[in-house]
This record gives C-alpha cells, sequence and structure tokens, in this order.
C-alpha cells in the first residue's frame, strides 16, 4: 500500500489506541474514588 | 585503407561527451534507487508502527473486553442482590403472630432464632451442635422455600465480646448506633437479656440480642440478626452483623480469634460494599457504558470485516 494509506491507516488506529486509553484511565478513576470512599 | 581516417568520418564525433551523460544516467538512476530505498524504508518503518500501534489497540480492546464482563456480573449481582433484599423487608415487616408460645416472637425476632439463642448459654460445643442443627433446619427448609427462608437463615450471626465483669449495661461497641426496647431475664441465665434495634429502624430491619454467657461471665454473647441496608455512622471499625448475606455466622471468641473472626467479618462486608457501590457507580456513568459498548461494538464489526 501506498505510504500515505499507511499514515491514514496509523492515525485512525492511534486514535482508537487513544479513546481506549482514556476509557480504562476512566474507569481505574471511578475504581479509586470508591475505593477512597470506603477507607 | 581505411578512408575514414583520413578524411576523419568519425561517426561518433564526441566520444568523450558521452562519457558524463553516462554518468548523469547513472546518477540519476542511484537517486531514485535512494529515493525508492527511501520510501521503502519510511513505509516499513510505518507498517512496523502500525503493528505496534494495533497489537496495543488490541490489549487495550481485550482489557476493556474483560472489565465489560465483570461490570456485567456485578451489574446482574447486584439486580440479585435488590431482588433479595425487597422479599427480606417485606418478610420482616409482616408480623407474626401464628406461634405465641415463643417469647421472642412477641418481641418480633423469627422463628427459630430464639431457640438457638437460649439454648446458646449451656456451653460452647452445645451452642455449636445446635447452631448446626439450626443451619440443617434451615436447609430443608430453604430447599422449599428458597427465597424468604434462604435469605432469612443467613443473618444470625453470634459473636462473643470480652466485657468487665463489673459492667451492666450489656452494650457491644460495632460501629453501629442500636435503640434499646427490651429486656428480660431467661430461665438458664441468671443475667438479663437486653433486646435492640438498628437506630435506622423501621427502614433498617437489623436486630441485637445480648446476654451476658452463663459459664463464663467475662463474655457478652452479641446475636445479630438481619443485614443492615446502610453504612454504619463510623464503617471502618466495622459491622459485626456482617453484610456479606453468607449462611449464619457464628464466632466462637472465646479462645481468643475474636479479633480474627471480626476482621474477616468487617473484610467480608467491605467487599460487599465496594462491589455495591462500583456496580452503581458504573450504571450511572452513561458516557462509560456507551463508550465500551461502542468500543467493544466496533471491536464486533472489525473482527466479522476480518
Amino acid at each position: 500500500p501506498p505510504t500515505s494509506a499507511l499514515v491514514e491507516e496509523l492515525n485512525r488506529v492511534s486514535a482508537e489506541n487513544k479513546k481506549l486509553s482514556e476509557m480504562l484511565t476512566l474507569m481505574c478513576d471511578n475504581y479509586n474514588v470508591l475505593r477512597k470512599q470506603l477507607v | 585503407m581505411d578512408c575514414s581516417s583520413f578524411l576523419d568520418l568519425n561517426t561518433n564525433p564526441f566520444p568523450e561527451k558521452l562519457l558524463p551523460k553516462e554518468e548523469v544516467s547513472v546518477s540519476v538512476s542511484t537517486q531514485l534507487k535512494r529515493k525508492w530505498l527511501e520510501q521503502d524504508e519510511s513505509a516499513s518503518e510505518l507498517r512496523e508502527e502500525l503493528n505496534r500501534v494495533n497489537s496495543e489497540n488490541k490489549l487495550l480492546t481485550e482489557k476493556l473486553a474483560t472489565v465489560y464482563q465483570n461490570y456485567y456480573a456485578l451489574h446482574h449481582h447486584l439486580e440479585k442482590l435488590q431482588s433479595r433484599r425487597s422479599p427480606e423487608i417485606d418478610q420482616t415487616e409482616q408480623p407474626i403472630k401464628k406461634r405465641k408460645q415463643d417469647p421472642d416472637e412477641l418481641l418480633g425476632f423469627p422463628i427459630g432464632l430464639s431457640s438457638g439463642i437460649t439454648e446458646n448459654s449451656s456451653s460452647n460445643e452445645d451452642h455449636h451442635h445446635h447452631q448446626q442443627q439450626h443451619e440443617q433446619k434451615n436447609q430443608l427448609l430453604s430447599c422449599k422455600r428458597p427465597v424468604t427462608d434462604s435469605f432469612n437463615k443467613a443473618k444470625v450471626s453470634t459473636v462473643y465480646v470480652p466485657t468487665d465483669t463489673s459492667d451492666t449495661s450489656l452494650t457491644v461497641k460495632d460501629g453501629f448506633q442500636w435503640r434499646k426496647y427490651g429486656q428480660k431475664v431467661t430461665r438458664d441465665n441468671p443475667s438479663p437479656r437486653a433486646y435492640f434495634r438498628c437506630s435506622f429502624a423501621p427502614s433498617c430491619p437489623v436486630k441485637k440480642k445480648v446476654q451476658r454467657s452463663a459459664e463464663d461471665p467475662s463474655l457478652l454473647v452479641a446475636t445479630y440478626e438481619g443485614t443492615h441496608n446502610h453504612l454504619g455512622p463510623n464503617a471502618s471499625e466495622g459491622d459485626v452483623t456482617s453484610q456479606n448475606g453468607s449462611n449464619t455466622v457464628t464466632l466462637d471468641l472465646v479462645h481468643g480469634n475474636h479479633r480474627l473472626g471480626l476482621e474477616k467479618n468487617e473484610r467480608n462486608s467491605m467487599q460487599e460494599v465496594l462491589v455495591q457501590q462500583m456496580a452503581s457507580s458504573l450504571t450511572k456513568d452513561s458516557k462509560f457504558t456507551a463508550a465500551l459498548a461502542a468500543a467493544i461494538s466496533g471491536r464486533l464489526m472489525e473482527q466479522s470485516r476480518t
């Protein structure tokens, strides 16, 4: 595939990656908030 | 004789000029090759990066899928607990008037609880034996009537608390506030038995009976019935009545293991509360649920394409 297509695909996957990381961070934050409340 | 040499008939009059042309063509081709190589290198680098990000992406998606599964399990568990709690409240609100010969029932205790406790004062072994019988009986009953009875039998726990023999207040500090609503003297024990309700009653159904042990007056025997549906004023001190919903819990604290038992109960109740709060927090966060569902459905779509 041409380089531009590769770059485009890479950008798309990177953006998806970022979203997934954000969701996991959110999950961890929620967990820590609950834990603090209980402790 | 070669005439051409005389006439200087050179068919290739600029031989030396051709050489640089050849050099130019060679240099152009190397430049192109270099460009191609560079492009190739950058493409391979891009592919490599893409592979790396893809694998990272896959890992994240797997983690999220696991979280989603856990979330779903918690949600299911929470629903179960909620559906269990409502019949419990219904049942505790129903007055028990059929068997008035049991004095505890007059005070609002469920059937079967008082017998286990009054005999409790004979000896620890007897008490344990009777508790086992009580459990077995409840198990048999729960086979016939699974919802209400199994729920009720899971709520009784006995705790032995060391106290000063001169202290006649029958107070057991367990992190919750109680309202005393009765006291009586039983035949098998010279010390009176005090009856308490949780200060959150009637919304909280938990009751407590406290009596000094007949064998060892330095011990208070506290019997809890029901599960608190709220956190105590000082939750870290521990809810001795155990919110774990397990079967009848008897803590034999006479031989110095009372601390372990209390800690175990506390840990279980903490875990239970943590699970409930986590589930409720996740269900409330609609953004998180939507994003998670979108990510998972996107992943599924990708997999179906490939």
